[in-house]
């Protein structure tokens, strides 16, 4: 699974 | 962003207006589930411990802010200027026995073992869960105020618009994130029963009424 650096939601 | 999670976040922002237009219209938190709104206030701060850190976008940082300003203007309705219409006796989930479980499956279950992530992780297990003081009182005082069962079918229809903004992200974007998608299948399932009954009651113009 791709997982981005961070978490861009709410 | 996509159209799912702009609906869902919307819902999202719907619902904690309709609770602060309940509250302050009546004057009355009666119906209200306190711990589950302190629950909602864990979330939050746990969830956007970055807001100063990380910036996103100029929607994300006001969303963020809205949310933990409104349910800690909640907290307070509840617990103090509303507080005599506060019904504690009704509002007797044990919490403790949430937080506990759910924090320790963060520390398991996570996607790096760094604080930011575990706690964020936290965030997303707990708010699986928060809504269940609230359903439990309801289902304690066997009856839910109609503006109550509207916030909670707008509060249980954004987690479930979330879920088809992961479909809509796995296939356009590759995106997937097993531990929110799990979560939020998990705390969608938790409201299905409440769904039932709003469709099939609150829409007709029915009061929701459980056998006690």
């Amino acid at each position: 699974p791709v997982i981005e650096e961070g978490h861009d939601e709410l | 962003m996509n159209i799912f999670r702009l609906c869902g976040d919307m819902s999202h922002l719907a619902a904690i207006i309709i609770l602060l237009l309940k509250m302050w219209k009546t004057r009355s938190v009666a119906g209200i589930s306190g711990k589950s709104q302190i629950l909602f206030a864990t979330v939050f701060t746990a969830r956007y411990l970055d807001l100063f850190t990380s910036f996103i976008s100029i929607y994300n940082t006001c969303m963020k802010v809205f949310f933990i300003g409104t349910v800690y203007f909640t907290i307070y309705l509840i617990y103090m200027k509303f507080k005599a219409t506060y019904d504690s006796n009704h509002d007797s989930f044990r919490v403790e026995f949430l937080i506990v479980p759910v924090g320790g499956l963060a520390f398991l279950v996570n996607h790096e073992f760094a604080p930011l992530e575990i706690i964020w992780t936290f965030s997303i297990y707990l708010e699986s869960v928060a809504i269940l003081p609230q359903l439990f009182m309801i289902s304690k005082t066997g009856e839910a105020e109609t503006i109550t069962s509207h916030y909670l079918f707008a509060l249980g229809s954004y987690r479930a618009l979330y879920l088809c903004n992961w479909i809509y992200r796995y296939y356009a974007e590759g995106f997937f994130d097993l531990i929110a998608v799990v979560a939020g299948v998990v705390q969608t399932i938790l409201y299905c029963d409440f769904f039932y009954l709003y469709i099939t009651k609150v829409m007709k113009g029915k009061k929701i009424s459980l056998p006690a």
